[in-house]
């Protein structure tokens, strides 16, 4: 079962958590356990590691626009700051005393905090991505939210001109994350979306056109009225489902049974 | 992305520690 939701976090953190469980695991079934070797070289490696991710993930809130990026980064780096501390600690410990008990303690709780602080700062970063995809999402709901003031074709032109790209960005966009899933089924439901919005599109340009010319014609306005007004109601429904799956990060319970 | 390349560091480095340690310990269990 993947425990990451994306394929990038998931390749970053799965060996480091799989380590920290088998230090976990041994130093439950062994107790005080053999002697520890000198830590004070992969700690001082860690520590690096640590000093360069704050100030990276400082320049990156610095930069950002992303409020609630702002507000969930700075907690992740000082739990990841922390966890250092007690890692150069149980390191110092050990120093003194290879059999000690604290430093082991210590030892785990820095190498978990380490990996939680890490997750957490992932996901912050990964949650500002997905708000700027549906950024664009909402780009596209907002011109078809302008499709009722479309009487002309001179209009028509002009809206399929400013619409196609911010489709075309939102369909890479929200295609490339799908492959960055892990959960099957949201990567389906992405998928699914995707492929009624792509098979709309056609469909709402004859439908605005069929519109134009019931208008011109004064024949059949409000069936066309109606039949354009389906369609953006079907797309707009779409990519608001496309909103709510790319935020989705817990796992459906039936795939895993 | 700077962040990804720091992380994937920090991960990195921290499960070299941790191998370390539990190699001590494996001899043990």
């Amino acid at each position: 079962m993947p425990v990451f939701h994306t394929k990038t976090i998931e390749s970053i953190l799965e060996p480091v958590a799989q380590q920290v469980s088998r230090l976990v695991i041994l130093h439950e079934e062994a107790e005080d356990g053999n002697a520890m070797p000198d830590l004070a070289h992969p700690v001082r490696a860690v520590k690096v590691a640590v000093d360069n991710l704050v100030r990276v993930g400082y320049d990156t809130i610095n930069s950002s626009e992303d409020q609630i990026l702002k507000q969930d980064m700075p907690p992740a780096l000082s739990r990841v700051e922390q966890s250092s501390v007690l890692l150069l600690q149980a390191s110092e410990l050990l120093r003194a005393d290879p059999y000690s008990g604290p430093a082991r303690k210590k030892l785990i709780e820095g190498s978990r905090g380490i990996l939680q602080g890490t997750s957490a700062l992932l996901l912050a970063f990964d949650e500002s991505e997905v708000r700027k995809i549906i950024r664009v999402c909402k780009n596209v709901l907002e011109y078809l939210a302008i499709t009722e003031v479309v009487d002309r074709m001179e209009d028509l032109v002009t809206y399929v001109k400013n619409l196609s790209p911010v489709l075309t960005k939102m369909t890479k966009e929200v295609d490339n994350r799908e492959k960055e899933l892990t959960h099957q089924v949201h990567r389906d439901m992405l998928v699914r979306s995707l492929e009624q919005v792509k098979n709309y599109t056609p469909v709402l340009i004859s439908g605005v056109k069929i519109f134009i010319t019931a208008k011109q014609t004064s024949q059949g306005i409000p069936d066309a009225q109606s039949g354009r007004d389906y369609i953006v109601k079907k797309m707009s429904d779409e990519i608001h489902e496309i909103i709510r799956v790319l935020q989705l990060t817990t796992y459906d319970e039936d795939e895993w049974d | 992305q700077q962040i990804l390349t720091a992380a994937q560091a920090i991960a990195a480095a921290t499960a070299a520690l941790v191998k370390s340690a539990s190699a001590a310990q494996r001899e043990l269990v």
